[in-house]
């Protein structure tokens, strides 16, 4: 556990005589080590070991027996504060049509996430619509027509030859008759690098005023989730970032890196396969995660 | 790029980026900073490009295997291709991706859709059966995934086909229950065929970080891996935790999903991968 090993660096060098800048300089080290080791991206990693060096090289700290928890204990929540602080959540309205959309790579659970959503809001007392705008994924309106119908949503699927777009407005428009108040929009799994396909995007929040455009992430994705995260901010403009599979044992230094560089929140988890892994996030329970 | 650069503290540290951001890991990156340093300083180096060279070339050493991996089907047959990973990762696809390849070798394949639980995993893999024209073996949502292998199998053995590709659910390593089950369709399959007759694959996202280490060791654990699919390898990411998987498990990549397509599935090539690391 990383408050262990920074508390044995300061153990070491107490013993060797008093405790100063190199100390902390080793502590910091340590930490830094282990972030990278929970997949933060290199440079959030940097940025952040300064910013927590300024905060503990304090007289005060140094001259306690208990240095290294402190800094353990500064770490905890500069990490908290950078992951949002607080819980945020997707805020929407009664009485009126939401319309939420879901991007991301390929793979990262939009599909399992469109219905998990749709039932925890059917649960909550709205009416639902998740939109099958995948045309591309062999059987992927099968997956969200099999998933929702698990979850007790209706699907919107396409007819045959539809592009998003068209099934989108389609969908938009039926909703409105329909008094649905919630319509959840999964898309197909795309490249940053792959200009259609992002250009696809970008159309469909041209054409709809989304209140929420959620990127989903997995929790395990290593350095990229910076570049992929700030691509999708800077093209498309997202409001939100869904972090999925949490139910594994990957750290999810993803969420920080993704988070301190589009400052946008992570509003929502992933906790598992069936339709009731996912959960509001808390950022204090994820540093503490990403810290190990 | 660095080419320019003097030969100094802040040009190893560049170089040390460089692999840390491809997710090659600390501790795998700064040993071969660490080697590369200590050869420059030996013959004293001066020139940046040579570096470069000799670092791509200790990355090299740690990739290259010493068995040739061919993507020639052994005599001894039905041969198994298992593909096996975390959820999302790409099997189904990689999948489909074997079964046309070897379609259009001649062969004879058969894909068996041993995924059973997600929902319209069977119906995503008859599509790629579809698409590469060869013959699959299912059975209803929900059954035994075992089952279905050993029906698979007992067909291809029956009925001489020289491939079989079988596709696994997707599971998180920590999931103890789901890796026993994995374990149970490796066994089931040395019921009909020979450990030599099959090769297990973990495919693995190339955006993935450091948790690609864990669950190598521990899919490793349950079907004794001969090595790794790196899939979406078309992407940004650059995968380079194969190294770090490679440099403590000896266990290599084997081929490269570069794509979505029924084609995009090439033999891993070490040299392209490490140019493309710096490129
Ligand atoms: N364990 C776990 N598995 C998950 C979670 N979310 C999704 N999955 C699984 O991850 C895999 C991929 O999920 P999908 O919903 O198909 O992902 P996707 O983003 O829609 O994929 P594409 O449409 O191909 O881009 C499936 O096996 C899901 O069951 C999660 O929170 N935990
Ligand atoms: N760009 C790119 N996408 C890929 C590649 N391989 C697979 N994909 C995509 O990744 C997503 C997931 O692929 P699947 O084949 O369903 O993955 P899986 O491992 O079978 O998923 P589960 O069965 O749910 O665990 C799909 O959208 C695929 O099209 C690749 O090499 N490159
Ligand atoms: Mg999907
Ligand atoms: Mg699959």
């Amino acid at each position: 556990k990383l408050s262990d090993k920074i508390q044995n660096v300061f153990d070491r060098l107490r013993g060797k005589g008093r405790l100063n800048e190199k100390a902390v300089e080793e502590g910091l080290r340590e930490i830094r080590m282990a972030l990278l080791e929970a997949d933060v991206n290199y440079k959030v990693a940097k940025d952040f070991i300064a910013r927590v060096k300024e905060k503990s090289v304090g007289e005060e700290i140094l001259k306690s027996l208990t240095a290294g928890q402190q800094i353990v204990r500064i770490v905890r929540d500069e990490l908290t504060e950078l992951l949002g602080g607080e819980t945020v959540e997707i805020e929407l309205e009664r009485n009126r049509l939401n319309e939420i959309l879901l991007i991301g790579l390929q793979g990262c659970g939009k599909t399992t996430m469109a219905a998990k959503m749709g039932m925890k809001y059917r649960e909550d007392g709205w009416r639902p619509l998740l939109v099958a705008l995948d045309i591309y994924r062999p059987a992927a309106v099968e997956q969200l027509q099999k998933t929702g119908a698990q979850a007790n949503v209706p699907v919107f699927a396409p007819e045959s030859g539809e592009k998003p777009m068209a099934i989108l407005s389609r969908a938009h428009e039926y909703a409105l008759e329909n008094n649905i108040d919630i319509l959840i929009a999964d898309t197909a799994g795309r490249l940053t690098i792959d200009d259609e396909m992002m250009a696809e995007v970008e159309e469909l929040t041209q054409a709809i005023d989304f209140d929420e455009v959620l990127l989903v992430v997995d929790a395990m994705t290593g350095q990229e989730a910076v570049t992929v995260a700030e691509t999708f901010n800077s093209r498309i403009g997202i409001s939100g970032c869904i972090m999925t599979k949490l139910d594994g044992d990957a750290r999810g230094g993803a969420a920080l890196s993704v988070r301190s560089v589009t400052g946008v929140p992570i509003k929502l988890i992933g906790t598992g396969e069936g339709l009731q892994g996912v959960e509001v996030f808390y950022p204090e329970r994820m540093s503490g995660r990403i810290i190990g | 790029t660095t080419l320019h650069k003097k030969i100094d503290g802040a040009f190893f540290d560049e170089l040390l980026d460089i692999l840390i951001l491809g997710d090659m890991g600390v501790e795998t990156s700064e040993k071969l900073i660490d080697q590369l340093k200590r050869t420059v300083k030996r013959d004293k180096i001066r020139d940046a490009e040579e570096i470069i060279n000799l670092l791509k070339a200790g990355i090299q050493d740690i990739l290259k295997s010493d068995i040739v991996y061919t993507a020639e089907i052994p005599d001894k047959r039905p041969y198994v291709i298992m593909l096996t990973g975390v959820n999302g990762s790409g099997k189904t696809t990689t999948a489909g991706k074997f079964a046309r390849r070897y379609k259009d070798a001649g062969l004879k394949v058969m894909m068996i859709a041993a995924d059973t639980f997600r929902a319209a995993a069977i119906e995503q893999l008859e599509i790629w059966a579809q698409r590469a024209d060869v013959d699959i073996v299912k059975q209803k949502e929900g059954s035994d995934p075992s089952a279905v292998i050993f029906d698979g199998l007992q067909k291809a053995v029956a009925r001489n086909y020289d491939v079989v590709i079988a596709d696994t659910a997707g599971r998180l390593q920590n999931k103890s229950h789901l890796m026993k089950e994995l374990e149970k369709i490796k066994r089931t399959s040395l019921k009909k065929v020979d450990e030599d007759q099959i090769l297990s694959l973990l495919v693995l996202d190339a955006t993935t970080g450091q948790n690609a280490v864990s669950q190598a060791l521990i899919f490793n654990d349950a079907v004794k891996l001969d090595g790794i699919v790196l899939a979406k390898l078309d992407g940004t990411a650059k995968g380079g935790i194969v190294v770090t998987i490679k440099d403590r498990l000896g266990l290599p990549v084997l081929e490269a999903g570069v794509g979505e397509k029924i084609d995009d599935l090439i033999p891993f090539d070490t040299e392209a991968y490490v140019d493309g690391l710096f490129g």
